[in-house]
């Protein structure tokens, strides 16, 4: 009883955070200290039917924690595809980026997330923006030797080159 | 039982380990 919405929402406790939101709907984007709703937290663990009924019950999922954190960039970091997915369709800037000039795409490059990195680039996830350090995606992908997402983004890249053609 | 707290969710420094640009 005593566990706040943020954590109902990280556990994925449907029917308890249901409960809580009986007190009134707007506690659907309460922030914690860091800045972070409900949502937020639902997206960094995976939980993707919380995520669901928060976005049904008209969770906002363009807010940002305090250092420009957000759901996708939480959701990509831990490369939920399927909770990117759901939060690109509700409208979020694909590249939304944070103190870190983290933007999803790095982080799902970083975690080696290929599923994860195909998606957010289909959507149209901008594959030059570099993290403050200067590294591009691909700068990662090579730095790291994970192969997959380096042809993931060199697929991507062909498409675009060949989509440009006349 | 109650399940254990979980902790804040944050975003890990991209490029932390790796040589400087």
């Amino acid at each position: 009883d005593t566990l706040s919405i943020h954590q109902l929402a990280a556990q994925g406790d449907l029917n308890q955070l249901m409960k809580y939101l009986q007190q009134g709907d707007f506690l659907i984007d309460l922030q914690d200290e860091w800045g972070f709703t409900p949502l937020m937290w639902a997206a960094a663990f995976g939980e993707i039917a919380v995520v669901k009924y928060a976005l049904e019950k008209g969770a906002d999922p363009h807010i940002l924690g305090k250092e420009r954190e957000s759901a996708l960039a939480l959701a990509s970091v831990r490369g939920y595809t399927d909770i990117i997915v759901l939060l690109l369709d509700h409208g979020v800037d694909v590249n939304i980026y944070d103190w870190n000039g983290g933007t999803p795409l790095l982080y799902a490059a970083r975690g080696n997330h290929v599923k994860c990195v195909e998606t957010l680039l289909a959507k149209g996830a901008d594959l030059t923006m570099e993290a403050d350090s200067g590294y591009s995606p691909m700068d990662l992908a090579v730095a790291l030797g994970f192969k997959r997402v380096q042809q993931a983004i060199e697929n991507h890249v062909l498409k675009l080159l060949q989509s440009n053609r006349v | 039982t109650q399940m254990p707290l979980y902790t804040s969710p944050s975003l890990p420094n991209i490029t932390l380990g790796l040589p400087a640009t």
